[in-house]
């Protein structure tokens, strides 16, 4: 039963990826590669029922609101869209959140964070960035703060950051620049992740059943 | 002020990914 729920429906899914090699690449195992497939699948189609992650569908998970914009959720929206077609497709989800793993190299959330931030995709983020992103963030928090102190945190940040001092912080930048402060890498971590199989224990006995057949 | 931008940025409701793992 198990076999012909996997070989006979997954593979009309557009996008769908042999999770064995979407484990081979992740810090995910089979089950919990499936585990993700059961969570893809009820995200994919929670308003277009076509298997695919459309931009409203990742805004209706994280906010319950289709509608509500956030700068960061679009950002990590393009950044899951590897391919940029508008829809996070299967592997792009397990890779991207893979990223996210507790298990996952630093090194790879540290790019993954940069790219986040550089916001025009010039290879550098850049003071205007900075100050944007700021900026987006009080407008959708009771956070106030003057412009003055805004600029002059601006300041410090890039200060302390752009230790080359040519007015844009590049990767290597960002690398010293959060290892000295680690918690800005703090997101990149969701310990959701390592309880994946647990969050879907339905998924479980059908991947061991799925493995005992084969 | 040791305020640090990113740390401010952060807080945005758009780098909390859990949404996506919470039953609907």
């Amino acid at each position: 039963m198990g076999c012909y729920f996997s070989t006979s429906k997954k593979s009309k899914i557009p996008g769908y990826e042999d999770p064995t090699v979407l484990a081979s690449e992740t810090p995910f195992t089979v089950s919990e590669v499936e585990a993700l497939y059961e969570l893809y699948m009820k995200l994919s189609n929670s308003i277009i029922e076509d298997g695919l992650i459309h931009k409203e569908e990742f805004q209706l998970a994280l906010f319950r609101n289709r509608n509500k914009r956030n700068l960061f959720a679009d950002r990590i929206f393009d950044l899951f869209d590897v391919k940029r077609n508008g829809v996070i497709e299967f592997g792009e989800f397990v890779r991207s959140l893979g990223v996210f793993h507790p298990n996952a190299p630093l090194e790879d959330k540290i790019a993954f964070a940069f790219r986040l931030y550089d916001l025009r995709q010039t290879g550098y983020i850049e003071r205007e960035e900075l100050k944007e992103m700021v900026l987006a963030l009080l407008n959708e928090s009771d956070l106030v703060l003057s412009d003055d102190m805004i600029e002059s945190i601006v300041d410090k940040t890039f200060k302390d950051a752009d230790t080359k001092d040519d007015g844009k912080i590049d990767q290597d930048e960002w690398k010293a620049f959060v290892t000295q402060h680690p918690s800005l890498i703090k997101n990149m971590t969701l310990p959701y992740l390592k309880d994946i199989s647990m969050a879907f224990p339905s998924f479980i006995a059908r991947t061991e059943v799925e493995e005992q057949e084969l | 002020n040791n305020l640090n931008a990113f740390d401010i940025i952060s807080f945005s409701s758009g780098f909390d990914l859990s949404g996506l793992f919470e039953d609907k």
